[in-house]
């Protein structure tokens, strides 16, 4: 640690370096790990299985490394402003968060400080504030029909409560105001004790 | 309309529109989507009833009298594109699963991409027409993912010229493949290929399951419905176990790998084709992940929006549940996931279709970066879809837990997505074998392309690892 390949954490494009150089760093490590079994003497299968959970982290890194790239790649198309800017601030969550999530990766390839990654999870609750405001409309951009959704708490119209109501008493278990079992079951039961 | 949700959308800044149609790829996307989804939600026959209060039985009944009408109508309507055949049956589907949905996704497409002119002639009208009804069967009860284990041989008869499928043990019978229980009369059987008495791997075979007039099953074959699972209560995903059945030769699919009627083998130009349309449907999985997580999002953000409770201020009303920065920190990540990887689906789908066409032309260059890339891809993003619409489901409180929020059905449906079409960690180590690939080439000096191009770098020391 010590160095930092992130100048600006907010700068996506130092985020999708600091994403590349980690993936970078987990196949290196795993492959060296591999390498190394199989100048020991090693069978190839065997030194593969012996590294596997490294190899799976590297591959992990390698596509959310490709994630991120994709996401920055696409703010370049979008034209309207303000569009590009609640973007932007979901695409900086997106990298920021995942950072957060794999800070010990970040930290032993010593691509950020300790203090960076302080002030990462400083921005990331700023930026939870910053989305707040367009989050239903985030979600509304996602044009899921209420048919396709097919749910009572996230229907378009946000009538929840009293069509939660009217489903349940679809439920087959209303169809009488008492249930044959309880003629069989409960009511001999309560006689007996 | 419900007065928070009003607000939230009167004082929103941005046009949601112009997402929508980033989204979609551009605003004739969206127009045209909207037109077709609109064909399904203004019709009466598909107004079904609530299939939460069904039985199993019943819930694949009225998925199949769906499919059928979801077939019938866009016949009628001379829909013949992909993407808008898949917008159709979306909405037609809602939250539940197509028992139909093999037979177009996958035997279909495996029929268009591997089989010859002639075998395409014979077998894509009759199933365009549903006369031939079939599945992908690939996946054993004792094997999975590892596709050189399976145990189902066809063996190549020069006397008759004729494959024998057979299934030799109990864990050979093929477990799992979507509507092969009750629905399809045919199914792609990927067998190992014996020829001139040795084993050239696996292949994909065309078999009859069923007889076409009464549906029953054929001789020599064994098959039905699997039973009950976590979820896909609309699909019959069977079993199907063969006696020593004849097919003729031409049932094998040889765009490829062929066998000439002497019983000569002639090898594919490269193994990996064999598994092309496993390859399609993974990069279709990276675009589920995003349509089900942004499902899951979309019903807990709105809900989180309507949903008061507690206090953040003593004395004051009880805020949106949405004011809470716990419950933002669960939902907002998560809601910037759903749009990475809407992305990212967005890419690796253009990129089969661009290296598909390549390969139609017989260059392979860049299909062992989409293998790899397809198969991490899907890994990863199902992984975290996943587990992020559970906490979705955590997120709406003890409503989410009830099947009327929706969220249980979209976990169902889509967490066997980390399981199918290739178990994750399996997937996840195939990426791993192309990466190592890449690195040792760029150690040797050779030049990588494409998303690893990075490790040219490594090669350089300009990406240094630091000793652990």
């Amino acid at each position: 640690a010590g160095r930092s390949v992130v100048k600006d954490i907010n700068d996506l494009r130092s985020l999708e370096e600091a994403y590349k150089q980690r993936a970078a760093w987990l196949v290196v490590a795993a492959s060296r790990n591999v390498q190394n079994d199989l100048k020991r003497g090693k069978r190839k299968e065997d030194a593969w299985n012996k590294n596997s959970v490294d190899l799976v982290r590297a591959s992990d890194a390698h596509c959310h490394y490709v994630v991120v790239k994709l996401f920055v790649d696409k703010l370049s198309e979008v034209q309207d402003l303000a569009a590009h800017r609640i973007l932007s601030s979901l695409c900086l969550l997106y990298a920021l968060h995942g950072i957060g999530k794999n800070t010990g990766d970040f930290l032993q390839a010593g691509l950020l400080t300790t203090s960076q990654l302080e002030q990462i999870q400083q921005r990331i609750k700023d930026l939870l504030g910053v989305i707040r405001p367009n989050a239903v409309v985030l979600v509304d951009a996602f044009d899921h029909s209420d048919t396709h959704l097919g749910s009572i708490l996230g229907r378009y119209d946000g009538n929840v409560y009293e069509n939660l109501f009217e489903w349940a008493k679809k439920s087959p278990l209303n169809k009488t105001q008492v249930h044959e079992s309880f003629h069989k079951y409960l009511k001999p039961l309560q006689s007996k004790l | 309309m419900n007065p928070d949700l009003s607000k939230e959308r009167a004082t929103a800044t941005f046009n949601p529109e112009i997402v929508t149609h980033i989204l979609d790829g551009s605003p004739e996307k969206t127009r045209r989507r909207r037109e077709i989804e609109s064909l399904v939600l203004n019709d009466p026959a598909f107004q079904h009833e609530d299939p939460n209060f069904l039985s199993r039985s019943e819930r694949y009944e009225l998925a199949l009298k769906k499919s059928a009408l979801m077939v019938q109508r866009i016949r009628e309507y001379g829909i013949s594109n992909p993407e808008e055949i898949m917008w159709f049956k979306r909405l037609g589907v809602g939250s539940q699963t197509d028992p139909l949905n093999l037979h177009f996704g996958m035997f279909y497409v495996m029929l268009g991409n591997q089989g010859t002119e002639s075998q395409r002639e014979k077998w894509l009208p009759l199933a365009l027409r549903l006369q031939a009804i079939g599945t992908y069967a690939q996946t054993e009860l004792g094997h999975g993912t590892h596709l050189r284990g399976l145990e189902t041989t066809a063996t190549y008869d020069p006397s008759t010229q004729e494959f024998i499928l057979n299934s030799p043990t109990v864990s050979s019978i093929k477990w799992w493949p979507g509507g092969l229980g009750k629905t399809s009369n045919h199914a792609a059987v990927l067998a190992q290929l014996y020829t001139q008495g040795e084993c050239k791997g696996l292949h994909a075979f065309i078999v009859p399951l069923r007889r076409l007039d009464t549906h029953e099953p054929l001789p020599g074959i064994t098959v039905g419905d699997i039973g009950p699972k976590f979820g896909f209560d609309e699909t019959d995903n069977g079993f199907l176990k063969f006696d020593k059945v004849r097919i003729p030769r031409e049932n094998m699919l040889m765009k490829y790998a062929q066998v000439e009627p002497d019983g000569t083998y002639v090898k594919p130009l490269s193994d990996k084709l064999t598994y092309g349309t496993m390859v399609f449907i993974r990069s279709v999985i990276v675009g589920d992940s995003a349509r089900s997580l942004s499902k899951a999002c979309t019903i807990a953000i709105r809900y989180s929006a309507v949903r008061h409770q507690s206090e953040i201020r003593p004395g004051e009303p009880e805020p949106q549940i949405l004011d809470f920065q716990t419950q933002q920190y669960k939902l907002f990540p998560l809601l910037a996931t759903s749009y990475a990887f809407s992305f990212a689906g967005a890419y690796v789908g253009e990129m089969y279709h661009r290296i598909s066409g390549d390969i139609q032309t017989g260059n392979l260059n860049e299909l062992p970066e989409l293998h790899a890339l397809a198969a991490g891809l899907k890994a990863f993003t199902t992984w975290v879809a996943a587990s992020g619409i559970e906490e979705c489901r955590m997120a709406c409180g003890g409503h989410g837990y009830s099947r009327s929020s929706g969220i249980p059905d979209i976990y169902v449906t889509f967490s066997p997505a980390c399981t199918y079409e290739g178990e994750n960690t399996v997937m996840m180590l195939q990426t791993a074998r192309f990466l190592f690939k890449s690195y040792t080439a760029a150690l040797s000096g050779e030049h990588l392309e494409g998303m690893v191009s990075y490790l040219n770098d490594v090669s350089l020391q300009r990406v240094q690892a630091q000793p652990l």
